[in-house]
């Protein structure tokens, strides 16, 4: 899964 | 994390902390629509799946928990604390959120995250957690619909209402500065376009609002949407 992405927000 | 994306989450965590006020302090749930904030609890915990299996940081996990707990709470104040519960005006909170919201995102979000082949080559578990990330993110969007329908009906908006779905709708348009910086800034940065999308959707969704409530702010006045 990536990091560093959206993902890392909330 | 930068300065845009701190601005939208400390914007985020006020209208939560607005809201919750106005709840515990007016003991008074008018004008408040419960659909939203039950799907923004599902947002919150199909989006967070990853506080078990992901760690980010301190900050993300203790700020993802929040809201969970943030946000049940308020649908447990409207649906079942008394005296607030009485308050609550279900006639006029209609807007049919499972039909419109949850089932047509359910489908989109399944459409795109087979389409992208974003979850191929990866096991089960890490495809339905990408599936529920997807959902929350297109769910998310249109999550304030209820509540906006329901502004809509009583017309004469109260103040810390107002201010709730002002803080909500910033938070928004803070996170897609956020983007663009990070696209500028930070080498390696993946983009989901998903999210964009569904983040300018979000924004845009509040924009009538907003020209409202600054005109009203501007006049310092009483604030009321038009027929």
């Amino acid at each position: 899964v990536d990091a560093k992405s959206t993902k890392d927000e909330l | 994390m930068n300065v845009f994306r701190l601005c939208g989450d400390m914007s985020h965590v006020f209208s939560i902390v607005v809201l919750l006020l106005r709840l515990r302090v007016a003991k008074n749930a008018s004008g408040i629509s419960l659909r939203t904030h039950e799907l923004f609890l599902l947002v919150f915990l199909t989006r967070y799946t990853d506080l078990f299996t992901t760690y980010y940081s301190l900050y993300n996990s203790c700020m993802k928990i929040a809201y969970i707990l943030s946000t049940a709470s308020i649908v447990y104040m409207i649906r079942l604390s008394d005296p607030i519960c009485t308050t609550y005006d279900k006639a006029q909170d209609t807007f049919r959120h499972w039909a419109f919201a949850v089932g047509p995102c359910a489908v989109l979000a399944t459409l795109t995250h087979f389409i992208s082949g974003e979850g191929s080559g990866y096991s089960l578990f890490v495809n339905i957690q990408e599936l529920l990330w997807t959902f929350s993110i297109y769910l998310e969007s249109i999550a304030i619909l209820p509540q906006l329908i329901l502004l809509q009906r009583y017309r004469e908006v109260e103040n810390l209402t107002g201010n709730y779905i002002f803080f909500m709708g910033s938070y928004r348009a803070l996170y897609i500065l956020n983007w663009i910086y990070r696209t500028y800034y930070e080498p390696g940065y993946r983009h989901h376009y998903v999210a964009y999308f569904c983040g300018v959707l979000q924004t845009l969704l509040y924009a009538d609002f907003f020209y409202y409530y600054m005109q009203s702010k501007r006049r310092g006045g009483r604030f009321s949407l038009p027929t």
